[in-house]
C-alpha cells in the first residue's frame, strides 16, 4: 500500500525543513 | 570532495538509493553497512540530518534525501 495523504504532508514538510536546514549551512560556509 | 566522511558518504548514497516513497529505514542501513558499529551509523544519519542532507519521513526511522528529485 501507498502513504496516506497526511504521511505525505509530513513528509514533504520534513523535506522542506531539511531544505532549510542546508540552505542554512551552506550560507554559514 | 562534498565535505563528508566516507561514512557519512555511505549512508548517503544508500538513502539516495532508496526507491520506496517512505525512504529506508535504519534496520535496512545496517544490515547494508554490518561492517560498521551501529553507534557509527547514527552518528552519520544525525549529521545527515542536521546538515539538510537527509530528513525522517514517516518516522524518525525512515530517512530520504534532500539531494533526490
Amino acid at each position: 500500500p501507498g502513504l496516506t495523504e497526511e504521511q505525505k504532508k509530513k513528509i514533504e514538510e520534513n523535506r522542506q525543513k531539511a531544505l532549510a536546514r542546508r540552505a542554512e549551512k551552506l550560507a554559514q560556509q | 570532495a562534498n565535505g563528508l566522511t566516507v561514512t557519512q558518504n555511505q549512508v548517503l548514497n544508500l538513502i539516495k538509493a532508496c526507491p520506496r516513497p517512505e525512504g529506508m529505514n535504519f534496520q535496512d542501513l545496517k544490515s547494508q553497512l554490518h561492517n560498521l558499529n551501529v553507534s557509527v551509523i547514527k552518528q552519520a544519519v544525525d549529521f545527515l540530518s542536521n546538515e539538510g542532507h537527509i530528513y525522517s519521513t514517516v518516522d524518525d526511522d525512515h530517512f530520504k534525501s534532500t539531494d533526490a528529485e
